[in-house]
């Protein structure tokens, strides 16, 4: 409610919100997380990007200057929808949909990639996994295939040892521009895991390790103030740009 | 008038370059908890922003990277009206954080924010 009087006081006065406000206003979870937003929270995708956090900045939240980012966010995003498709054991596939919810005027989309888990080990057997993009904005010449795992890929990538989680690249496989439109800012990607070792149903295995997407953003306040600017010129009733005459 | 303050600097500046409260930079620690925001923030658990507290001099040296405006506004201060405050000691130089947040959806975000930390100060 504070915030939303806040917006109207800044409408009211014309003045731009500030950006950190603006974006509590918009982002910030109105409550503390309750029920299945903790759940959301866990796992390994929480893990993964705390490690992401303590690789760029220090524990008072200073970015690193000797190992900083191309981008100034990365968003972690969780399939919002699942298809199982009927197949015989030890097969099973999955069709996992992302939203990548990505805010054109103000994010810069960099790079996508897709973090999976290549091996599972659990009490009663070994899961071994694959990812490939399905739909139409996938391109048919340019197949995902994972990488083999190690400790680092380049510099932005960071693999869990237990697990094998792996981060693989894949802006390159998907077309250009292909999240401009709200439509085709939905990703699926198709997870296939088999499963090596003693009998068992697949109960709660394959959940334990769905693939999630990091959205690489350039994120920046120029963005903001353009959109902003945009508005409050269109505001003005002329319409006209003042200018100064260099001398 | 101006001049004799110019010519007096260097024994004012001798003379008043121990003062405590002058202004300057400060520490500050705080929770993203005591200011509401853990729900959201998850790392780091606490902030140092820093803050410029403290008495902006009289002449005012190269050391503070005031613009020429805060210099004529103290001359003005001194020598025509006092009602016209002097320069006020406020952040100059910044520096970005980076946070680990929660949105609205559920999806973890990693973002740097300039400017959150104060790291130097000036008078303006």
């Amino acid at each position: 409610e504070e915030g939303k009087e806040l917006a109207a006081l800044s409408a009211l006065v014309g003045a731009p919100p500030m950006p950190l406000i603006q974006e509590l206003m918009e982002q910030a979870p109105t409550a503390r997380p309750q029920g299945h937003l903790k759940k959301m929270m866990g796992g390994q995708p929480l893990r993964y990007m705390l490690n992401l956090y303590r690789s760029f900045a220090d524990h008072n939240g200073r970015p690193r200057q000797d190992y900083r980012l191309d981008t100034n966010a990365v968003r972690l995003v969780r399939p919002s929808g699942k298809r199982r498709q009927s197949g015989a054991s030890p097969w099973r596939t999955q069709t996992l949909d992302y939203y990548l919810k990505v805010h054109p005027e103000v994010e810069h989309l960099v790079k996508v990639a897709v973090v999976y888990s290549q091996t599972l080990s659990t009490a009663h057997a070994q899961v071994l996994c694959t990812v490939e993009l399905s739909g139409e904005d996938s391109d048919p010449k340019l197949p995902l295939k994972p990488v083999l795992p190690q400790r680092r890929v380049r510099n932005n990538t960071i693999l869990s040892r237990k697990n094998s989680w792996v981060e693989m690249d894949i802006t390159s496989s998907l077309q250009p521009g292909a999240w401009d439109t709200k439509k085709s800012q939905l990703l699926s990607l198709s997870h296939t895991c088999t499963r090596l070792g003693l009998e068992g149903g697949w109960d709660g295995t394959v959940s334990l390790n769905d693939p999630f997407l990091l959205l690489y953003l350039n994120n920046t306040r120029k963005g903001l103030q353009s959109k902003l600017g945009k508005a409050l010129s269109e505001e003005t009733p002329s319409g006209t740009v003042r200018t100064r005459k260099v001398r | 008038q101006a001049g004799n303050i110019v010519l007096d600097l260097p024994s004012y500046l001798q003379k008043n370059s121990n003062e405590k409260d002058e202004c300057s930079l400060h520490s500050f620690r705080v929770s993203f908890a005591q200011l509401g925001w853990d729900h959201w923030i998850i790392a780091p658990h606490r902030y140092n922003p820093k803050y410029c507290k403290g008495n902006c001099p009289r002449i005012l040296r190269y050391g503070y990277n005031s613009p020429n405006h805060a210099i004529v506004q103290n001359f003005i201060n001194e020598l025509v009206d006092q009602s016209v405050p002097r320069p006020s000691c406020v952040p100059y130089k910044y520096s970005p954080i980076s946070v680990l947040m929660i949105e609205q959806n559920g999806s973890i975000l990693y973002k740097e924010y300039e400017d959150m930390i104060a790291e130097s100060c000036t008078c303006r």
